[in-house]
């Protein structure tokens, strides 16, 4: 564990109870997509089922635990609770098409042995998937143009967790000659997708401007 | 080795 590592863990999990608070406040899931929030809990299930039988760390099992469970409250949330306020009109970003790749690419592309073929797979196509996860909801905010500034403190914690995972296997390499091409290839296309948010955030919502995308 | 410590990450 490194400094860049627990503070991107931190936000990470700062994002999902941010999320949390949004709807429970607001009462609504107006702005948020159902489909990067599902595609999350596919993402979070697929890697994180390994806590049954892999021990790593106190601080590790307890993070899967949470975010197992807070990504599957929100479905909940979104799905059931708050489901009047969701809009599918807007959130029209097709799901096939990017789990039907990451299932090809975690088939071809995985650290597979004779001891371990079906976690394996998983653990890669949840790294494809977490890394293309975030689309439908960048697809929607697009759509509408604009976006309430709590879920874009969201986006934006949830999009620094990724990016501060690149100078942890920086450090990684450093230290450890530790070497992960799958995450580390997925991790820098995944904060790439954050490029456009991110600038907009740094220019306007910082400011105390609204998150507007520009006409 | 690969295998071995990877799994420590989120």
């Amino acid at each position: 564990m490194n400094i860049f590592r627990f503070l991107g863990d931190l936000s990470h999990l700062t994002s999902i109870l941010i999320l949390i608070h949004k709807i429970q406040t607001s009462r609504s899931c107006r702005g948020i997509s159902y489909k990067t929030q599902l595609l999350y809990v596919i993402v979070f299930v697929s890697r994180y089922l390994d806590l049954v039988w892999t021990y790593v760390s106190l601080y590790n099992s307890l993070m899967k635990l949470f975010f197992i469970s807070s990504s599957s409250y929100i479905l909940y949330l979104i799905k059931i609770r708050f489901r009047p306020t969701l809009d599918p009109s807007i959130d029209t970003f097709s799901l096939p098409y990017l789990i039907i790749p990451a299932a090809i690419l975690s088939l071809i592309f995985n650290y597979a042995d004779e001891k371990a073929w079906l976690s394996e797979v998983l653990w890669s196509f949840s790294i494809y998937l977490e890394s293309v996860a975030i689309l439908p909801q960048l697809f929607l905010l697009q759509r509408t143009g604009e976006a309430e500034t709590i879920t874009t403190h969201y986006l934006f914690a949830l999009g620094a967790y990724r990016a501060l995972y690149i100078p942890n296997w920086i450090y990684r390499y450093a230290t450890e000659s530790f070497v992960d091409p799958i995450a580390i290839i997925s991790g820098l296309i995944q904060t790439a997708l954050y490029a456009d948010f991110f600038y907009i955030y740094f220019t306007k919502v910082i400011r105390g401007q609204k998150f507007e995308l520009p006409a | 080795p690969h295998n071995e410590h990877k799994k420590d990450e989120l």
